[in-house]
């Protein structure tokens, strides 16, 4: 595994978006992990619908019935994959534009532009991560987002931070050691790509620390997955 | 409990002083107005009226101390002021996040899925 990796520098992750005030980050941690594999299937980097995923996907957890994608109130990438699988593909962002609350579905399949070959959820190991994110390309991940409200940059690595998940984002690559100033110590770490806008954070992205002495932390470990886009040829 | 990681930060690093931004309560007070009229201009807030003004400004205060606390607590990043200064944490929570609860998600940390990923080399 190389010692430091970023999508970003390979043309695989999209511009930063604003999710607005609707709970749906799901929707673009999942789109954003679709972008990667479609990318990486095809050569080519399409900007795909998140709004079509918060009108239409209501797919419900295979496990748990009642727990169901619901646009503006939440939803889960893993479900999200499932949804793609069944409705064939999603739209690109130009013909299924984000509008930030919720609608009624609008979805075209002649429309399709990126289809999920199919999906996986990553084991907590954060070898396993790094491989995954190299072989698959970025990775919907799950994470406790208490300290990103007044985050502002750096490598956030908190004392204490619960593991229990409450955003969706898209994990893009990984540092060796971003300097941390207060500190003087180098830490190596995660980089995430947010839906705030690129007003937040650092131009849109956020930095939390991983290695075995900080594993796991604010959960960021626990709730990994890719997905892999079908290819052109059969396309 | 953040006393104790100051004094935890303190016997770790005895030659760097935790500098947490905002001096103490008093500075805070004096300087929250200035702080919001800036954070106002800065990210186009508006306000319906002068009570929600007021009360916008007072969550503003405790956000200010909250980014006091994250910074204490995860001094290699930088916390203060963003564009959710404004909000309470819980309607931070209710609006800007949506990632479902799952006890899938529960029975993957006890390694049961049904997509699990096969296990990657990661040697060379």
């Amino acid at each position: 595994l190389p010692d430091d990796f970023d999508w970003r520098d390979h043309g695989a992750v999209g511009p930063v978006k604003n999710q607005g005030s609707c709970g749906s980050c799901w929707s673009f941690s999942a789109s954003g992990a679709l972008e990667g594999a479609h990318y990486l299937a095809t050569g080519k980097l399409e900007v795909l619908s998140e709004q079509q995923f918060v009108d239409c996907d209501h797919e419900c957890d295979s496990s748990e019935p009642d727990s169901c994608d619901s646009g503006c109130n939440g939803g889960l990438m893993t479900t999200a994959f499932s949804y793609l699988q069944k409705a064939g593909g999603l739209e690109s962002e130009k013909d299924y534009p984000y509008t930030g609350s919720d609608g009624k579905c609008k979805f075209d399949k002649s429309k399709i532009v990126a289809s999920v070959q199919n999906f996986s959820v990553v084991s907590v190991d954060e070898a396993q991560i790094s491989a995954n994110l190299i072989k698959h390309g970025p990775l919907a991940i799950g994470i406790n987002a208490a300290y990103m409200q007044t985050y502002i940059g750096g490598v956030s690595c908190p004392y204490i931070c619960g593991r229990h998940l409450d955003h969706g984002v898209l994990l893009v690559g990984y540092g060796a050691s971003g300097f941390a100033p207060i500190r003087l110590k180098d830490k190596p770490y995660w980089i995430i790509k947010n839906s705030w806008g690129e007003n937040w954070g650092e131009n849109g992205y956020y930095k939390i620390c991983r290695g075995s002495n900080v594993r796991n932390k604010c959960g960021v470990d626990s709730m990994v997955s890719t997905v892999s886009a079908v290819h052109a040829s059969k396309e | 409990s953040a006393a104790a990681v100051a004094a935890a930060v303190d016997a770790e690093d005895p030659l760097i002083r935790q500098v947490v931004p905002g001096g103490d309560d008093n500075d805070l007070e004096l300087n929250a107005e200035s702080h919001f009229l800036s954070f106002v201009q800065r990210f186009g807030k508006s306000y319906k009226d002068a009570d929600e003004h007021a009360y916008r400004l007072s969550v503003f205060k405790d956000n200010l101390r909250r980014a006091r606390r994250h910074q204490l607590l995860d001094p290699s990043a930088e916390h203060g002021v963003t564009k959710f200064s404004d909000l309470t944490p819980a309607e931070f929570r209710r609006t800007y996040l949506g990632l479902r609860k799952s006890r899938r998600a529960l029975l993957r940390e006890l390694g049961e899925s049904a997509h699990e990923a096969p296990v990657l080399p990661t040697d060379g």
